[in-house]
């Protein structure tokens, strides 16, 4: 609705105020000169309604950004460090208005108004950036608005007692919003974005200081928002510049989450991998690689590893995702269930593939999501099958059960693009030493073994050769099982004739079993 | 064999055109992440200070903020009243810290023209600063080059180390101007 | 191909590109000592 009239002289002349008092340093510092612009809000009966208070705001944000904009389009500031600090200038005044008044809003003790007028305040700042994104399109500046976040979480992470109290509200505030501004929202936004969540004060508040982890799951799906606006693009075999600088930078944020935080990939790798494409080999890598910091990895070079002796294989990785849950549809997870538990009606191992073809489009045939979870599911399923008969998962214990029926099925039923998917499902839980990692290197060699058509043994090895060609870091599972491979001469990989297709194919597997050995 | 994208044919033919196109590359085969700027071998934690997504190295030490009691944020009472920096009054050790922790900053260029007007030389390959050990004797003089005994101001431990250099004149930093 | 709504998408994310985040955007303005990037020499301590 229409803004009163006058509301916006007020706002322009409060704001402005402001902006003076926040010059002159004294006001930065002193609650005295907020207390008296506090009051003047008063008498400019500002504070009298909600909702003028929304209005006041939504027109200084509006104010500033505008203000942003002159600065950022005068030809002879633009990029110039001097324009920058200009808007700073602006931008910091209005942050600290903010920070002061959520900090000094209701009773001390009380959080609720405080977070209120928090989300209050992010959701208004939000929504003049959709709107701005959404109006000027090639013209929009990122800046001003990452300027505003990046300073207001700085001022409400300060270590004062009032704003701990607050913290865990204050980061969920944050994540909402960025989860609204996520970049296939406001695609102009998104390198503002990335560094706005991969800002170390943000990073460290998020997945290191806040106890029991509490953030970790709102920090990954702000991950997930990322890979699934960076999928579309990253299909492309070819990247143009502005999806590489966002893929590179990408891969940097989850180098620090591998180096400090390995255990929050290990917990999500899951969804992670769920929404990367199937040919972002590296960045998958690199996921797949995170092992808990615990743990300490045997050389997957040694000879003669005894993967079966290592007492991590006996524990399960934990799993955040739902795997069941997104089995769908529950016709078919019913069906899935009475064949895993009685090995019947066959006829449920012809229609597996219905189940899974969404089109005969190539390239998209598949439901891969879909894929990723009946193999998961699955798997574990079979894993605590062979422990109920108090058995650890080996090349005898995996066969002839209801759970190889079906990897079995897909193998032979699936054409060149499923069973691409299919395997790809399975490598993506060759990762540290736990029970999925061996239960399915072991079923990888066994379908490997047990293959009547050379087309699967070489759909294998694509699939475990790919993702070790590709620059480091490779995870320890996809490491033992390739080695396995080449190694073991029950499975007469050398003898194959797509080993010997070509010389680079060839060169390739020598280099590849040269590092191995 | 399999004919299409999906088997050991398809990945060579995406081998191939990698060959011919790096755009291709980065994706199959990925980047080295070792010089994305991250000391992957760290002792430390990385985030305290990543300097985000697009920079190439991490934060400088004054760059990442500490919250330290709010008593000692003086400046806005003090600053008008510091005298400005006169670089040719204060001591070396200053001058190195300045140039070692202004990394890409107007300071270190400022520090090195003022070490230079101290008979300081910065080798350009070596990447340390040398001056000549006072009353040193020359093993050998030419026209491009001399030897002898120098100091040059060892930063892991901090002071000036004395050692027999061999040095190419065209090896050392002209006067830093800015 | 891309999607008509991936194709808009790429265009924002083009002109954003062009517009990237400066370092000085996230971090306090100092008063006292401000930054002041120059290009130093390459050969120049870079971390």
């Amino acid at each position: 609705y229409e803004d009163p009239p006058g509301l916006v002289d007020k706002t322009e002349y409060l704001i402005r105020e402001w902006i003076n008092i926040y010059t002159t340093h004294q006001g930065r510092d002193s609650t005295k000169s907020f207390s008296v612009f506090v009051h003047q809000m008063n008498l400019h009966g500002i504070l009298k309604t909600d909702d003028l208070i929304t209005r006041f705001f939504r027109l200084s944000t509006q104010i500033c950004i505008d203000t942003c904009y002159r600065i950022l389009c005068d030809k002879s500031t633009l990029n110039s460090t001097g324009g920058r600090s200009k808007c700073y200038h602006t931008l910091d005044a209005f942050v600290r208005l903010v920070a002061l008044l959520v900090k000094h809003s209701g009773e001390s003790s009380n959080t609720t108004t405080k977070v209120q007028l928090l989300n209050k305040v992010l959701g208004i700042v939000a929504g003049v950036l959709l709107q701005d994104h959404d109006n000027r399109l090639g013209e929009f500046h990122q800046m001003p608005y990452q300027r505003v976040f990046t300073m207001l979480f700085l001022e409400l992470n300060a270590p004062e007692p009032v704003l701990e109290a607050l913290n865990f509200h204050v980061l969920t505030a944050y994540c909402h919003t960025f989860h609204i501004l996520r970049p296939a929202k406001a695609a102009g936004f998104c390198y503002a974005w990335l560094e706005l969540i991969s800002h170390r004060v943000f990073i460290g508040r998020m997945l290191a200081t806040t106890p029991q982890q509490k953030c970790w799951p709102l920090y990954s799906q702000l991950l997930v928002d990322l890979f699934k606006y960076l999928a579309p693009f990253l299909r492309n075999a070819e990247l143009a510049k502005p999806v590489t600088m966002l893929y590179k930078g990408t891969l940097r944020v989850l180098l620090v989450l591998l180096h400090d935080f390995p255990e929050f990939l290990c917990d999500n790798y899951y969804g992670f991998c769920d929404v990367i494409p199937p040919n972002c080999i590296q960045m998958r890598n690199l996921i797949l690689s995170a092992f808990p910091r615990t743990m300490r990895l045997p050389d997957p070079f040694i000879p003669n590893l005894k993967v079966d002796m290592l007492p991590e294989i006996t524990y399960a990785p934990r799993i955040l995702t739902n795997i069941a849950a997104t089995i769908s549809p529950p016709q078919f997870k019913k069906d899935l269930d009475s064949y895993l538990k009685a090995r019947a009606p066959v006829t449920f191992l012809s229609e597996l593939r219905s189940n899974l073809q969404v089109s005969n489009e190539p390239g998209i045939r598949y439901n891969i999501s879909l894929m990723n979870a009946l193999v998961l599911y699955v798997g574990t399923q079979a894993i605590a099958y062979i422990k109920n008969k108090s058995h650890s998962p080996s090349m005898s214990t995996i066969a002839h059960s209801a759970h190889m029926d079906i990897f079995q099925n897909l193998t032979v039923d699936l054409d060149t693009e499923g069973r691409y998917l299919f395997f790809n499902a399975m490598a993506n839980q060759l990762r540290y030493p736990n029970s999925h990692t061996h239960y399915f290197s072991c079923t990888f060699l066994y379908l490997f073994a047990e293959a009547n058509t050379e087309v699967i043994q070489e759909q294998i090895t694509r699939v475990l050769l790919e993702r070790l060609i590709v620059n480091r870091p490779h995870p320890w599972g996809l490491l033992i099982t390739f080695i396995e491979l080449i190694k073991n001469p029950t499975y007469k990989f050398w003898q194959h004739q797509f080993v010997h297709c070509a010389p680079e194919i060839e060169k390739l597997f020598e280099s590849v079993a040269r590092s191995c050995f | 064999m399999v004919s299409d994208q999906f088997g050991v044919v398809g990945l060579l033919a995406f081998l191939r055109a990698a060959e011919s196109d790096p755009n291709l590359v980065s994706l199959a085969l990925g980047q080295d992440l070792t010089v994305l700027g991250l000391n992957l071998n760290s002792p430390e934690n990385l985030y305290p200070s990543f300097g985000g997504p697009w920079a190439d190295h991490p934060c400088r030490p004054q760059d990442v903020d500490f919250h330290v009691p709010p008593e000692y944020i003086i400046n806005h009472a003090i600053r008008n009243k510091l005298s400005p920096m006169k670089l040719n009054q204060y001591k070396e050790d200053v001058l190195f810290f300045m140039f070692y922790t202004s990394v890409g900053d107007v300071l270190q260029v400022a520090a090195a023209a003022e070490l230079y007007s101290r008979e300081w030389r910065y080798h350009m390959e070596e990447k340390v600063w040398i001056t000549q050990v006072p009353g040193m004797v020359f093993l050998e003089k030419t026209a491009s080059y001399e030897r002898g005994t120098y100091y040059f101001f060892d930063v892991q431990s901090w002071r000036k180390v004395a050692k027999e250099f061999h040095l190419d004149y065209s090896k050392l930093e002209a006067r830093p101007n800015l | 191909p891309l999607q008509k709504e991936h194709q808009t998408q790429f265009q924002l994310m083009e002109s954003a590109f062009y517009h990237m985040p400066h370092p000085s955007d996230t971090e306090r303005v100092r008063h006292y000592l401000p930054r002041n990037p120059y290009n130093t020499p390459p050969y120049y301590i870079q971390a």
